[in-house]
């Protein structure tokens, strides 16, 4: 089962 | 004050029609070296991030920096009433203008129209300029098939890279398939394929975003493809002379 992640996982909030 | 004149204001409309389906509200942010704008879509997967430089522009002038909210939707209605071949110039008078101005120019009419602005409190991501260990160069067109014609199959696509070239595939309750693009060195530099890998990589992403930044093609025959293991993807598409749009998009990962 692939999961989709959200970017703030890999970017930071500025 | 604010100046910005497209020598070709069909491009301006373009990477507007491009971004359309991505994001909906947007700041667009202006100072001395160009015009920027970064935006999320609204499920926090996929980022848009546009840089127009300076010298790319007919005219610019910008005395201090200034962001500018918009409606995408909005923004697309008034350049409606452009045409494709009309130089667009954006400007703004005050410090903290309330409206941002177009006037559409062609060799037998001039239009102006002002367009409301927004005060949008936008979640700002820190993109890292980081080297990617696989970089994919392929024509955007070829892109655009592939992802369309596996998007039939499954939900999911997964990019896989190696010395040879890229390969894309697909599995899904029908069954599955993949497509390798191999490597070449046309003359034509539209229909080269490059992948310089320093790493191979192999990752899944949602097919239905690359769909939609596929409407991004219209801006060069060419896409970069720049991939990490376990890392978001940025696909790349260069605006010649001006810049680049780039849009990024977070991977599928096995639960």
């Amino acid at each position: 089962y692939l999961q989709q992640i959200p970017l703030s996982t890999f970017f930071p909030s500025r | 004050m604010f100046e910005a004149k497209f020598e070709d204001g069909g491009l301006f409309k373009k990477i507007v029609e491009a971004i359309k389906e991505l994001v909906k509200n947007v700041n667009l942010e202006a100072n001395g070296t160009g015009i920027s704008l970064q935006a999320m879509d609204t499920s926090h997967v996929a980022l848009v991030a546009l840089q127009l430089n300076e010298k790319g522009f007919k005219k610019y002038r910008c005395e201090k920096s200034l962001t500018m909210g918009l409606s995408i939707e909005n923004l697309q209605k008034i350049l409606k009433c452009s045409g494709n071949d009309d130089q667009i110039t954006l400007r703004t008078q005050d410090e903290e203008p309330t409206t941002l101005s177009f006037t559409f120019e062609s060799k037998n009419r001039i239009s102006e129209f002002q367009l409301n602005l927004m005060s949008l409190d936008q979640e700002q991501l820190g993109v890292p300029d980081t080297e990617y260990s696989s970089v994919v160069r392929m024509p955007s067109n070829e892109f655009t098939k592939i992802c369309r014609e596996l998007g039939n199959i499954n939900e999911a696509i997964g990019i896989e890279t190696s010395k040879e070239g890229i390969k894309f595939y697909v599995k899904g309750d029908i069954g599955e398939g993949q497509v390798s693009v191999k490597i070449n060195d046309t003359e034509k530099p539209e229909e080269r394929v490059e992948c310089e890998v320093d790493e191979p990589v192999n990752l899944s992403f949602a097919v239905r975003y690359f769909n939609l930044f596929n409407k991004a093609s219209a801006l060069s025959s060419q896409v970069i493809l720049s991939m990490s293991q376990d890392q978001p993807l940025v696909i790349e598409y260069i605006i010649e002379e001006m810049g680049s749009l780039k849009l990024y998009l977070a991977p599928k990962i096995n639960d």
